[in-house]
């Protein structure tokens, strides 16, 4: 879950 | 989301639009760094390949795909457009890029979530992020005077980074088990690279004088 956490910010 | 988060975007989205516009309505890109203008444009694409395998949300996927036609847009009218190519300042702006790019690849390499091509080209991209305005903080100590739009333009990127780390913190104390460090260290080193700026910025802005760096 952290990685698609990180990858919602632009 | 929270709300520093959006008004990061925002900010980060006007400094892109004044730039664009800047460009349009003067027909010119005097003081503009190409080099960095380009390296925006591989961040956005080597970030953003998730565009093609993953969907956050339409807001996230609207944003991105903006991010990368604006990115071209300007490089498309700093070097083929008749009128604005020929007010670039090629010669002064010769900052070596790949001092940037290779040594951000071989860290994305070792430092980062997942051995993966493209969680390394992600974590390649937050790196290079951080250190892609330098050619343009360069080529403006070495034109000295600022002119107003140049100097919004950088304020304003400067900012969206500032509120991005205070989206960070909010986060941080709002969401269990959140953090990320890859992009907290960077996206710090980001905002420091801002600071000198800043303080001329704000200086020039207080005194209301026209912006102008030391030599």
């Amino acid at each position: 879950e952290e990685a698609e956490d990180e990858h919602d910010e632009l | 989301m929270n709300i520093f988060r959006l008004a990061g975007d925002m900010t980060h989205l006007l400094s892109i639009i004044v730039l664009l516009l800047k460009i349009q309505a003067t027909k010119s890109c005097a003081g503009v760094s190409l080099k960095t203008q380009e390296l925006y444009a591989v961040v956005f694409v080597t970030r953003y390949l998730d565009l093609f395998y993953s969907f956050i949300s339409l807001y996230n996927t609207v944003m991105k795909i903006i991010f990368l036609l604006t990115a071209f847009t300007i490089i498309w009218y700093m070097r083929k457009h008749k009128v604005v190519c020929q007010t670039y300042d090629k010669e002064q702006d010769t900052f070596r890029v790949l001092f940037l790019i290779v040594p951000c690849f071989v860290l994305a390499l070792l430092v980062n979530h997942e051995m993966s091509v493209t969680e390394v080209l992600w974590t390649f991209s937050i790196y290079l992020e951080a250190v892609a305005i330098l050619p343009q903080l360069v080529l403006l100590q070495r034109t000295k005077n600022v002119d107003n739009l140049t100097g919004n333009y950088i304020f304003m990127l400067g900012s969206y980074r500032a509120l991005y780390l205070v989206n960070w913190v909010y986060r941080y104390f709002t969401e269990l088990g959140y953090r990320q460090w890859i992009v907290w260290v960077s996206g710090t080193v980001q905002t420091c690279v801002y600071l000198d700026f800043f303080y001329y910025y704000v200086q020039a802005w207080r005194n209301n004088e026209r912006m102008k760096l030391p030599g």
